[in-house]
């Protein structure tokens, strides 16, 4: 463990509870992506199916169980709580999401690092990690301006990929044969989509408007 | 291998 991967996984986890907040206490899902949330739980499904056979360390089971109950449940919330499910906007959030699991799915079984289950459906979800804020950078598009706890919720997921960046270069120069490309280049693909809204994110903070 | 070091993050 090293302070950008901490890090990292902080900013992931603050992610998580900025979105539960705004849910949870406002009862409020405008401007968040239903399908966005399908995909990252998908995400963490496919991820932590080693969470009962391998045991890394305590930390790695908690934060795993964490993304994973956060991740559904904000999906059940978005689905079937009366109040939350009122305020999603069904109609602005069309992007075809089911379009992006094939490709990542086919995409897994040509490029991998070890043709098994596992290692297939791992792969597979860094694959679809990576392109999962599609459909929450669209509906940002389509409703112009988004509250603050949304904004932050996006800026803060970009951000924790950003970080693990930094951990991966920190770890290759510090472990001898910390390789992996896969995880590498799904992890700059990821942070790269979110260049144009780091922009306008930090264009707010300058001039102190909403998120145009 | 890779089990050793790249399942280690999350």
């Amino acid at each position: 463990m090293n302070i950008f991967r901490l890090a990292g996984d902080m900013t992931h986890l603050a992610s998580v509870l900025v979105l539960l907040l705004k849910i949870h206490t406002i009862k409020s899902c405008a401007g968040v992506s239903l399908r966005t949330q399908e995909l990252y739980a998908i995400v963490f499904a496919t991820r932590y199916l080693d969470i009962f056979t391998s045991f890394v360390s305590v930390y790695n089971t908690f934060m795993k169980l964490v993304f994973l109950g956060s991740s559904f449940s904000i999906v059940w919330y978005m689905r079937y709580h009366k109040a939350v499910h009122r305020t999603y906007d069904r109609e602005q959030d069309t992007f075809r999401h089911w379009f992006l699991v094939l490709p990542c799915l086919v995409l897994a079984l040509l490029i991998h690092e070890k043709f098994t289950f596992l290692e297939v459906l791992w792969t597979f979800s860094l694959y679809l990690e990576a392109v999962a804020i599609l459909p929450q950078l669209v509906l940002l598009q389509r409703t112009r301006n988004i509250d603050n706890l949304t904004g932050q919720y996006i800026f803060l997921l970009g951000g924790y990929r950003g970080l693990y960046i930094l951990n991966w270069i920190y770890r290759y120069f510090t472990e001898p044969h910390f390789v992996h490309w896969i995880t590498w280049i799904a992890g700059l693909v990821q942070t790269l989509l979110y260049a144009d809204f780091f922009y306008y994110y930090f264009l707010r903070f300058i001039g102190g408007r909403g998120v145009e | 291998s890779s089990l050793s070091n790249s399942k280690d993050e999350l």
